[in-house]
Formats: structure tokens, sequence, C-alpha cells
């Protein structure tokens, strides 16, 4: 309120100086910068509020039983033209920008008020966190995530919201983006996924007749993982007797951004896609088709003690970069150097002794990063 | 950013059996690093 009595103090002392001779010219000058800022703000308010708005409409509705359906739009469409993956790149080289010491804790604290953050879970004092960058991949204080340690259960990789969780059937299953359309597993983890993607009666036909299922691609694909890493590899393990299920978690900008291991396992190999840069939100999802398999996404894949294990980290235009704590090296969100949509995925096998990458349960796999 | 998950876990064997994972979430919760997704009991 007192910004805009000053506000209103300035453009009344150029009324006056417009009346006594029209010599406020630089006066006129100088109300235009913090006008502009002012509407920036509003703007920016207002869009947040609108968002906060519909994310409430959108839990009511999920309340009372009632599912957003798939319904692509112009916005959805127009967002295909954009330079998403520069605007991503853009927003990374801003955030990363040093703030001044004392500006930091006010800066933080406004991101965390906007976004839900728990600042007491800050590993570190507000003040150390030298960028936005740093701030939003901030570690926790020791003991803020206690890991179930019951061996027959799997824990969260992440901090976020449940959006779906089920079981897979069959060959060709598919993963529900929202009502009235879905995804398939394989376009998501890569054709050449050791994903154990057989059906139960096709499985017991398989066995009797085993030279048919030399040419499928999936009875492929686990060979070759048989081939590559020999010390690990148990034909139990792939037994259909264990179903099939996946869970997609979404993290909201307020939320921790680091990935951890969700049961004791050996990562055996990475895939990475170097898609799209959409964003994620529930808007996003209810009207981009193949979102999840369109984006650049990190694929990590292996075996735990029940049989196969991948997480796919899936990016957005805010949160571009995925960075892995297994592969310190490794990077995304480059600058594109082929224009083909559907290059293949660039994969690093983890087991040049057959052993892979060992995992503890709550282990730290990985990280989301700004741009 | 998302992150899905792609497990494969025990399904029940025969109508006694309890060794069957089941999701311990529900859709739209909220959920942390290290708390439990789903489990089954042990044989």
């Amino acid at each position: 309120s007192s910004f805009i009595r000053k506000l209103r103090g300035q453009a009344v002392a150029q009324a006056q100086a417009s009346f006594n001779g029209g010599s406020g010219s630089s006066k006129g000058d100088s109300f235009l910068v913090p006008g502009a800022t002012v509407a920036t703000l509003l703007m920016l308010g207002a869009l947040h509020a609108r968002r906060m708005y519909d994310d409430k409409k959108v839990e009511e509705e999920r309340g009372k039983g009632i599912e957003s359906e798939f319904q692509p739009d112009l916005k959805a469409t127009f967002l295909r033209f954009l330079p998403l993956r520069s605007m991503s790149r853009c927003w990374g080289y801003l955030t990363s920008v040093e703030i001044p010491v004392w500006l930091r804790p006010y800066i933080y604290r406004a991101w965390a008020r906007a976004f839900h953050s728990n600042l007491e879970e800050a590993a570190s004092p507000l003040d150390e966190y030298a960028s936005l960058r740093d701030f939003f991949i901030r570690t926790l204080k020791e003991g803020c995530r206690p890991i179930d340690s019951d061996p027959h259960c799997l824990v969260s990789p992440v901090d976020g919201t449940i959006l779906r969780f089920g079981e897979l059937k069959g060959p060709g299953a598919m993963i529900e983006q929202v009502k009235g359309f879905s995804y398939s597993v394989s376009s998501l983890l890569g054709a050449s996924s050791f994903l154990p993607m057989v059906a139960e009666g096709q499985m017991e036909e398989d066995e009797e007749e085993p030279e048919k299922t030399s040419v499928s691609k999936s009875k492929k694909s686990w060979w070759r993982i048989s081939l590559a890493s020999p010390k690990v590899w148990d034909p139990v393990l792939s037994r259909p007797m264990r179903g099939l299920f996946y869970c997609v978690i979404y993290l909201k900008p307020g939320d921790y951004h680091r990935i951890h291991s969700p049961v004791d396992w050996k990562i055996l190999i990475r895939r990475h896609f170097s898609g799209n840069l959409f964003p994620v939100n529930e808007r996003a999802t209810r009207t981009i088709r193949n979102l999840y398999v369109e984006n650049e996404r990190v694929v990590l894949e292996g075996l735990w003690q029940e049989g196969f294990m991948a997480i796919a980290a899936v990016g957005a235009t805010n949160i571009g970069s995925i960075e892995l704590v297994i592969e310190p090296k490794f990077r995304t969100n480059l600058q594109r150097k082929r224009l083909a949509h559907s290059e293949p995925p660039e994969e690093r096998l983890y087991d040049p002794e057959g052993v892979g990458i060992m995992l503890r349960k709550g282990d730290e796999v990985g990280a989301f990063n700004m741009g | 950013s998302t992150v899905v998950m792609v497990f494969q876990a025990p399904v029940k064997k025969t109508v006694d059996s309890l060794s069957e994972f089941k999701f311990s979430v529900k859709r739209g919760d909220k959920i942390r690093v290290g708390e439990a997704l789903g489990g089954w009991q042990e044989q």
C-alpha cells in the first residue's frame, strides 16, 4: 500500500508539472519503470492465483471422484512451436546468477512461501545458497527423511504427489496419462529395454515352443542382458510369477528435488532420451499427448530381489536437467545437435564386470536441476 | 518434473497366499522420500 501511495504521489506530481508548463517529462520516464514492474508483478500474481485456483478445482473434483479427461487444446499445440529447450537453458542461466548475500533469505523465503517448501529442513543456512539454482537442489538435514526399513516394501524415491499407479498386464501394457489417453511402457523405457513384458499365458506357450521365443524382442533384450551381466543374471527373476507394477509421482516446484533409491538394487543400464521439454504440470498431462514419452528423460534399469526395476526421471521446461550421482559427468538439457525427433536414446551399460552399480535403499541416485 | 517407476513384485499365486504386492498409497497422496509406496507379506 505504501508503494501504491508513492506511485499515486508521483502521478499527482507529474500532473502538477504538466499543468505548470509541461516540464515533467523526466518524472514521467521515472514513472515508467516502477509502473512496468508493478504490472509484471500483478500479472505474475494473477497467473499464480489462477494456477492455485485450477489446482484446487482439480483436487476438489478428484475428491468427488471426477477424473480429469484428456482434452488437447490450442495452447498445447502452440507449445510445440516454442523453443522450450532454449527457454529452459535460459532459465537455468538466470537462476544460477549469484544473489547478494543480504538478499538471499528474502528470495528463498518468498520462493518457499509461493511453493510451500519447508525451509527448516534445509541442510545449510539460507544465506549459504549462492543462487536460486543452488537453493532449489538443496540437501536436507540428517534424519529428515527416515527410510522405511521393512525388507518387503518399496519406498518412494522422491517427494511428490502420487498421480497414477497400478499393475501392468500383458504385452504392450499401457500406463494411463489421464482418463482417455495412455502411453506404452516400452515407449517410456525404450524399445531396447529388458522389460519383462511377457504375459503369463504367453510364457507357458513359449516354454513349450522355445524356438519361437528366440525372435521376440523382449527375449532378445533379456538375452542381451544375460550376456552382458552374467553374474547378476538369474532366470528365476524373469519368471512372470511376479507382477509388473508402475507408479507415477509428480514433483511440484517446492518439493525436495533429489531422487533416492526405492530398494536395494543393481543399476545395469542408463538410457538418455533427448526429447522435448514440455511442462509436466496437471494441466499439461490433460492437454499434451505422449507427454512423458516425448519429454527428455533418463531411464535407469536394473534388478532387485524381486526382478526388474526401472526409474524414469522425466524433465520439464523449468526443471530441464537431470544429474546422476552415480555418473557425475553425465549431462542433460544440452543443445540439440540433430533435428530428428525420433533419434534413438544414448545408452550406457554400467557393468564392465557384470555387476552393475549396487545401491542401498535410500541412497541418493540423482537430482532434478533448474534449467 | 516427474518420476515413473516400473518394477516387478510378487503377485498372488494361490488363494491363501499373502505374498501379494499392494500399494499403500492413493492417487493424489503426498509422499516423501523413504515412505513406503507398497509392500507384501512374507509367506
